[in-house]
């Protein structure tokens, strides 16, 4: 298993990319430990590796693969939103 | 594929190099062989799609023209908001097509080894090129593979001239500018990029009611973490913020927020934040761990006899009821069996050094006025200590150890937001239960 450290950058990562919300102001930076396997799962799906929900060699191997910086999943509620609106505008 | 929603209006593209790569790191590319570089990548989407693009000159000075697809080679923070990272991680971003002065811009981090079918420890100009300008024209990323819009970097595409793109991304840039042959962008509504079902509805589960009980007392550990009372009653907790407000009236499962606990956790014994070092320590039976914010460090759990306490007849404690750190002395205190003792939790540097006051343990009945067998204890508001057991809770001011009369109160009403009951007789003392007490009214 990811020791701790490991943990809090796949965090970071994780958001970044958009598998997770960007943190709660009201929550401070705490996930819930399904909502983070949860976007572990769809990070494998999405790369093409197994899906195990876990943080295993393979997971991290990729988490560090050379990169775009634009994020995978830009669907978040907040984007939606805005896109929604300037759609309505046209 | 995946498409951003966002697509030029137009047809006929300009770009512009604003800066190159730094000759330093990648000498194998002038400037002349970037330009073919780049162009060679937009002709891969013009190929398949009715698209032209067109690169603007620099003028007289040198200074690149402006032009709707603008390149540059840029360091670290570059003022877009998206900053890069040195060598490695992230390699280019771009802005999807739209009306902001952004918009098309496409950035290459500057602190890559850029090559022209490079070996392994350089970064393919082209393919990269490609996959970015796929973003400037409005493509997301994509998960199919093959496709050159998938996130990751996985070496050069091979030789340019023959390049030819996926089938994935074909479709992609011709749901979006149509095909080559003159045929309607999109099919019959180009302006709606195909979306994906909607997924099934989903009945609101409700909680189980069986672990609504909050009003009901009987908590297993409280805590006091970073300023927020924590109430912890089996597999579940409920969270109090700063201002006393209930985060939900809902308990939240222990195993999703604290991780690293054993699987099947429905009991925590006591719970305290460290002042040292602000790490968030759980007694669970004869073990204890050590959180740093919501993740239990590496090496954890360890045996609670490291704690060294002994009873006063000589029997090592094998379970922790209550433990505070009182703020009246920043001591940590742990209680068991009718017995506490004091610990100073001092820091030296990254290390936080534990060490057993003499003189201990002592009896809880020193702390006069409250039960000898509580749930747990914590320091709130201005260092008082707060007694919790079933579901009341005593209060001893600030430094004060003996004080003449603590009236219990109601950790339901005062802390979970449960609805009053009708008035009762009054608490019992809790050490002189047939003491008999006068109020106002009797």
């Amino acid at each position: 298993s990811a020791v701790p450290d490991q943990y809090s950058r796949a965090v970071d990562w994780l958001s970044r990319y958009g598998y997770l919300p960007p943190p709660d102001p009201r929550t401070s930076k705490l996930q819930t430990k399904e909502g983070i396997e949860k976007a572990i799962r769809v990070m494998q799906r999405f790369g093409g590796v197994q899906e195990t929900g876990l943080l295993d060699s393979e997971t991290l191997k990729l988490m560090s693969t050379p990169r775009c910086s634009l994020p995978d999943i830009d669907g978040s509620e907040d984007m939606l939103r805005k896109r929604r609106r300037r759609r309505k505008k046209r | 594929y995946a498409l951003s929603g966002l697509k030029w209006h137009k047809t006929d593209l300009t770009w512009s190099v604003h800066s190159y790569p730094s000759p330093s790191l990648s000498p194998g590319l002038p400037d002349n062989l970037v330009n073919s570089i780049l162009t060679h990548a937009f002709k891969a989407w013009s190929d398949v799609a009715p698209l032209s693009f067109h690169q603007l000159p620099s003028d007289s000075r040198g200074a690149a023209a402006e032009g709707d697809i603008r390149v540059s080679f840029s360091r670290l923070y570059h003022d877009d908001g998206y900053p890069f990272d040195g060598q490695g991680g992230t390699l280019a971003h771009a802005f999807y097509p739209g009306m902001q002065e952004v918009a098309g811009d496409t950035h290459f981090d500057d602190h890559e080894i850029w090559s022209y079918g490079g070996g392994s420890i350089n970064t393919d100009l082209f393919t990269v090129a490609v996959h970015e300008f796929g973003h400037a024209l409005g493509l997301s990323h994509s998960s199919s593979d093959p496709s050159i819009m998938r996130p990751y970097y996985q070496g050069p595409v091979g030789d340019i001239p023959n390049f030819r793109l996926a089938l994935d991304d074909r479709l992609a840039i011709q749901q979006l500018y149509g095909v080559k042959d003159g045929r309607p962008p999109g099919g019959d509504d180009p302006d709606l990029p195909r979306l994906p079902s909607p997924p099934p509805a989903r009945p609101t589960q409700l909680s189980d009611p069986s672990f609504d009980d909050r009003c009901q007392g009987g908590f297993d550990a409280v805590a006091n973490i970073r300023g927020e009372v924590f109430f912890f009653k089996g597999a579940y907790f409920w969270r109090i913020k700063q201002d006393g407000s209930l985060v939900s009236l809902n308990p939240a499962q222990i195993k999703n927020f604290w991780i690293g606990l054993p699987p099947g956790t429905n009991k925590i014994d006591a719970v305290y934040e460290r002042k040292s070092d602000n790490k968030i320590i759980f007694f669970i039976g004869s073990q204890y761990w050590v959180f740093k914010d919501t993740v239990a460090m590496s090496g954890y759990p360890r045996p609670l006899s490291e704690w060294g306490m002994r009873t006063k007849s000589g029997v090592l404690v094998d379970k922790v009821e209550a433990a505070f750190v009182w703020a009246h002395n920043g001591k940590t205190y742990l209680f068991s069996g009718g017995e506490f003792w004091r610990f100073d939790e001092s820091r030296e540097g990254e290390q936080v050094t534990r060490q057993r006051e003499e003189g201990y343990p002592r009896n809880t009945n020193l702390w006069a006025g409250v039960p000898s067998h509580i749930d747990d204890i914590i320091s709130w508001v201005e260092g008082d200590a707060y007694f919790f057991k079933d579901n009341l809770y005593w209060v001893l001011k600030n430094g004060g150890l003996h004080q003449d009369v603590v009236t219990p109160k109601s950790i339901a009403v005062d802390w979970l937001r449960c609805p009053a009951l009708p008035a009762s007789p009054t608490a019992a003392n809790p050490r002189n239960p047939k003491e008999c007490k006068c109020d106002l009214s009797g």
